[in-house]
């Protein structure tokens, strides 16, 4: 998948 | 989740609510900044791009959603609704929200945790707009400052609201103290600086708010 930049947070 | 974060979390969700409260219940929106509210939905618009590819768990899609709908609808009713437009005072909300939404941008670009521009891919894409939604969280208050300056008397819902939002991202900074203690490498320079940047912004207001508050009177930013 796409690796995310946001972390888990808001 | 760490009971900083969760308050943090709910500071914020409560400073919307106050707003959408004082909007929606007496239908006026003096003393509030469209200008800021805008950036607030671009900076939500831009955090949450990946909400329908990442998810991390219901928690976290609702209030997702919570804050674009909230965010928006608030744009909305400044806008569009025909009571509450008429207590906008666009003459005091003379911001350009430009001079804010551009050197973010571009800082962005350059200042990200990739740092490689050669891949333009969707990740990278991504990336640069979660870094640009955090540049311009941290500066997006500006506008709704300038206001309260020049609005001699702020009442208690708008005062409530900034400082509400401004109390959410100093419960965020004790939850990255928290994690940066107690999980391996959790470090996010640029997601910690910008945080306490837009902290700091609210400074002065926090004194001016605890002054009044302290010396029950009205509260007042000085010009």
């Amino acid at each position: 998948p796409l690796q995310q930049p946001m972390h888990d947070e808001l | 989740m760490n009971i900083f974060r969760l308050a943090g979390d709910m500071t914020h969700l409560l400073s919307v609510l106050v707003l959408l409260l004082k909007i929606h219940t007496i239908k006026s929106c003096a003393g509030i900044s469209l200008k800021t509210q805008e950036l607030y939905a671009v900076v939500f618009a831009t955090r949450y791009l990946d909400i329908f590819t990442s998810y991390i768990s219901p928690y976290n899609t609702m209030m997702k959603l919570i804050f674009l709908g909230s965010s928006f609808s608030i744009v909305w009713y400044m806008r569009y609704h025909k009571i509450v437009r008429r207590s906008y005072d666009k003459d005091q909300d003379t911001f350009r929200p430009y001079i804010l939404m551009l050197p973010c941008l571009i800082l962005a670009l350059l200042i990200n945790e990739k740092f490689t521009f050669k891949e333009i891919s969707t990740s990278f894409f991504l990336f640069v707009m979660w870094t640009f939604s955090l540049y311009l969280e941290a500066v997006a208050i500006l506008p709704q400052l300038v206001m309260l300056q020049r609005t001699r008397n702020i009442d208690n819902l708008t005062g409530q609201y900034v400082f509400l939002l401004g109390a959410y991202r100093a419960l965020y900074i004790l939850n990255w103290i928290y994690r940066y203690f107690t999980e391996e490498h959790f470090v996010h320079w640029i997601t910690w600086i910008s945080g306490l940047v837009q902290t700091l912004l609210y400074a002065d207001f926090f004194y001016y708010y605890f002054q009044s508050w302290k010396n029950n009177v009205k509260l007042q930013l000085p010009a």
